[in-house]
């Protein structure tokens, strides 16, 4: 029952023991942040007669749902690496690890195959939940360039009208989405191993789409619902990273900057079986 | 040049903003895997004889027992069958980006023991860390690695840098690993 903390580079991060779930992150600075992270989903449109949910079109029939139950987990450390492994239903699972050398908390995530035998098409999603106030205000990359400041229910160039109170607020991610709370100094940014869309819907949140299976054609071209089989006709798994900062706004644009440019150029391993490394050497 | 050309049609049919933001269909996704996939197998001479020639000092010598590498490009789902199925495997990474690189070196693993070597003949703290049960049973991973190797390398910017991992029979490694248990919920 004693709190289950990681020391990672510049941070520690708790977490709660019944769920294996994030709770907070203390930084070196004294400064604590509240921090949860969840998987939710979002039912897609599919109502004859109006634009349903599809490959093209994002547009969930109401507010996203959680999962039932509580997620169970397994936490392994070593001086090397925490890892926390959560199960948070059938189909989705991750790994939560942080290394101490690293001021990244690495989330590792599992999606698929989504059920549809309820006939409800599921768009999955990561929340991110943290106390900091950010005014409706979030950012999110332009090809990791420039970082582009997005308001919610707002358009600079016009007088935007709430029609689709979510999906209206999504914008694409090429690398990342961040929140900055000016008065307290503090940047949360989620680095994305792809491109994906997100939002910030409500105060200090941020979410990020991460699979969608939709049972309808959204007549703009696909010619068919987005309801891929996968391998073996279950439905597409797919696993991704997200990285995930919490640090004073300067040196957090200095470090996903260097992340982002350190993810994308990657080392290359290459392998030879050897018999003797003093020989090689 | 024609190895080279085989990347630079591969990158070529890659450019689509379908290919750039994962949007096509599974089966085009498959074949973008493809065409990338059969352009990197045939750029393995190339790679081998720039590694040699990088690695070598003596850019004349042809000395006959260079190491041949190949790519695990199952790594990221744990499966690298050169690893799985030798004792003795030399790890060269190459570092394209300009500064020094801490990378994380992760090998699919049983729960032998193990000596990782670096470049400078020392040895390399590492950890055996379980690979989750919800991440060995991928479709398409063909690995019966159960956990894996974790080790740091310190790679010189636009660089490489060579690591020798070691399977030991002797016995089970010192445990560096704490393992954490909910409690019981009621």
């Amino acid at each position: 029952e004693a709190p289950i903390t990681a020391q990672g580079k510049g941070f520690s991060a708790s977490f709660d023991s019944s769920t294996g779930s994030i709770q907070s992150v203390s930084l070196s600075n004294g400064k604590v942040v509240k921090l949860r992270q969840k998987y939710q989903w979002y039912a897609g449109f599919d109502s004859p007669g109006t634009p349903p949910s599809g490959a093209y079109l994002f547009r969930p029939k109401g507010p996203a749902s959680g999962f039932p139950g509580q997620p169970t987990y397994q936490i392994f450390n070593s001086p090397d690496c925490f890892e926390v492994h959560q199960n948070v239903s059938e189909y989705v699972s991750q790994t939560m690890r942080i290394y101490p050398d690293d001021p990244f908390i690495e989330f590792d995530f599992k999606i698929g195959p989504i059920p549809v035998g309820d006939k409800v098409g599921k768009e999955i999603i990561s929340l991110f939940q943290t106390d900091l106030k950010t005014n409706k205000v979030f950012y999110t990359d332009s090809n990791g360039r420039q970082m582009m400041k997005r308001v919610k229910d707002f358009r600079p160039t016009w007088k935007y009208q709430v029609i689709e109170p979510i999906a209206g607020n999504y914008y694409p991610i090429n690398s990342r989405i961040s929140l900055q709370d000016k008065d307290e100094d503090i940047q949360l940014v989620v680095m994305t191993d792809r491109s994906q869309g997100g939002t910030s819907l409500n105060d200090g949140e941020l979410e990020i789409m991460l699979h969608r299976r939709l049972l309808h054609d959204d007549n703009l071209g696909v010619d068919e619902a987005l309801n891929e089989p996968g391998v073996d006709g279950r439905g597409l798994i797919i696993r991704g990273k997200h990285y995930v900062l919490i640090s004073d706004i300067k040196s957090s644009n200095i470090l996903h900057r260097e992340k982002g440019i350190q993810l994308y150029m990657a080392p290359v391993l290459a392998f030879a079986p050897i018999n003797s490394f003093d020989e090689y050497r | 040049f024609e190895t080279v050309h085989n990347f630079h049609r591969a990158m070529g049919i890659l450019q689509h903003h379908d290919a750039v933001t994962g949007t096509e269909k599974q089966l085009v996704a498959f074949d973008y895997a493809y065409i990338l996939n059969d352009a990197i197998s045939k750029s393995m001479d190339l790679m081998n004889r720039a590694l040699q020639y990088i690695s070598s000092n003596d850019k004349s010598s042809k000395s006959n027992n260079e190491p041949y590498y190949t790519l695990c490009l199952g790594l990221n789902i744990s499966q690298c069958e050169i690893v799985e199925s030798n004792d003795k495997v030399l790890i060269t990474l190459y570092n394209p980006y300009a500064h020094e690189y801490d990378f994380k070196v992760r090998l699919p693993w049983q729960q032998s023991n193990y000596k990782v070597t670096g470049p400078d003949g020392q040895s390399v703290n590492a950890s055996i860390i379980p690979i989750p049960s919800f991440m060995q049973d991928f479709p398409g991973r063909n690995s019966s690695a159960t956990h894996e190797l974790l080790f740091k390398v310190r790679l010189p910017g636009l660089g490489i840098a060579s690591y020798f991992v070691e399977k030991l029979s002797a016995n089970k490694p010192a445990p560096r690993l704490e393992t954490i248990m909910p409690l019981p919920t009621l």
